[in-house]
């Protein structure tokens, strides 16, 4: 039996908002030493989501037996939906389940509110994604990360990203004209998650699709800063990190034909 | 011209 409470349904509204539109289906994988992970890959096969969940994300976590969990984003999130951001929220599944019960609790009001997803068989690759030696690791404010990205859209369908040890450069080149955003890295001592850190073995020029930075993006809510792990002619990956998880999203870069 | 790469040709099928 898989009962995972936690504290607030706000972690994973916005976890579900941030993949939902990625992948349509994906496999809940979850087992009481890891708590809950995902690894979905959007059908383009371009970008990769892996979502991990500690136990001590939960407020009470017990898994008994290792389950997966075939889920309908589009309808997990109808039903997340349903319940306040400040609810407490109860994952529960049986054994052998055919679907997944879900229970948001407003302890104030006296209100429960008790739904039931229905499951379903995904047949889904999962890729081995080996710790990767990168070229440079760039921190900054989350919301910093998803103007560039929003912004720059408008102007092309590819982003390029060009790092060196004092700068992160995102141009744009389109149809209409281009564009360009420099960020200086900086120290924030006053309020940390507002530096921008650059730690840099190597100089890296990459390009990505603007409508795929466009997804990453929506995890922003998440955490106040993001980390992007680049590397020369290798996908990039993203990562929010959450109280005792991460949502990473890995990426695969553009080349020159 | 950019070309889109794909994630399964740097990772393996677990």
């Amino acid at each position: 039996m898989l009962e995972g409470k936690f504290e607030t349904a706000s972690t994973m509204k916005k976890v579900i908002e941030a993949i939902k539109d990625s992948v349509k289906l994906c496999n809940l994988n979850c087992s009481q030493n890891d708590g809950i992970t995902v690894q979905a890959i959007d059908d383009s096969r371009v970008l990769l989501i892996a979502l991990k969940l500690d136990p001590s994300c939960f407020q009470e976590f017990r898994c008994d037996k290792d389950l997966v969990l075939g889920l309908d984003l589009e309808s997990l999130s109808k039903i997340l939906r349903q319940g306040n951001p400040e609810d407490y929220l109860t994952l529960i599944a049986e054994d052998s389940p055919d679907s997944l019960l879900i229970v948001f609790e407003d302890s104030k009001k006296d209100r429960i509110s008790e739904f039931s997803l229905k499951l379903m068989d995904i047949d889904s690759d999962v890729l081995t994604i080996d710790e990767m030696e990168h070229d440079c690791a760039i921190t900054l404010p989350a919301a910093a990360f998803a103007k560039v990205a929003r912004d720059m859209k408008t102007l092309s369908e590819s982003l390029q990203i060009l790092v060196t040890k004092d700068s992160v450069k995102f141009k744009a080149d389109g149809s209409i004209g281009t564009g360009s955003v420099i960020l200086r890295a900086r120290t924030n001592l006053d309020d940390t998650k507002e530096s921008i850190l650059i730690d840099l073995n190597k100089p890296v020029n990459l390009t990505f699709g603007a409508k795929y930075l466009n997804d990453i993006v929506k995890a922003t809510p998440l955490a106040d800063t993001v980390t992007i792990k680049l590397t020369d002619k290798a996908p990039a990956m993203f990562e929010y990190k959450l109280q005792g998880g991460f949502l990473r999203y890995y990426l695969a870069p553009k080349f020159e034909d | 011209k950019m070309k889109q790469s794909s994630l399964t040709s740097f990772f393996t099928k677990a």
